[in-house]
């Protein structure tokens, strides 16, 4: 995944099945991001990987204070690359098992 | 510190808590 400068990941361990998964989002490079960025920790939800899109959800954090506008691409991205590696990790458990 | 919490309008829930003490380092 390209660095954004946004982290992404798992906040708890991923058992395969789950359709929700709890993740936690943080900023390592602040000067990566367009929008100034107040929050200096690191941001837990949950992301259900059949119903939510990663977009969406960047807007809602940008709603809810977290970002700036301008940065909501970035963090889109940032959590689409690791919600993309969790569902092709559980196709390859899936197929190993296969 | 307790963690801060805000619910997104849309019901989400995002919990602010201190960024992982082994991430710190790497910065």
């Amino acid at each position: 995944a390209e660095d954004t400068g946004v982290r992404v990941e798992l906040a708890e361990e991923d058992d395969g099945k789950k359709a929700s998964i709890a993740l936690k989002l943080w900023v390592e490079d602040h000067k990566k991001l367009k929008g100034k960025y107040k929050e200096s920790g690191a941001i837990e939800f949950s992301f259900d990987l059949e119903k939510d899109v990663p977009e969406v959800v960047a807007q809602e954090m940008v709603e809810s204070g977290f970002f700036h506008e301008s940065d909501v691409k970035t963090v889109g991205k940032s959590i689409r690359d690791r919600v993309a590696l969790i569902k092709w990790r559980r196709a390859r458990t899936v197929s190993a098992a296969a | 510190s307790p963690s801060a919490q805000v619910v997104h309008s849309a019901g989400r829930r995002f919990i602010v808590s201190p960024v992982p003490e082994d991430r710190l380092k790497e910065q």
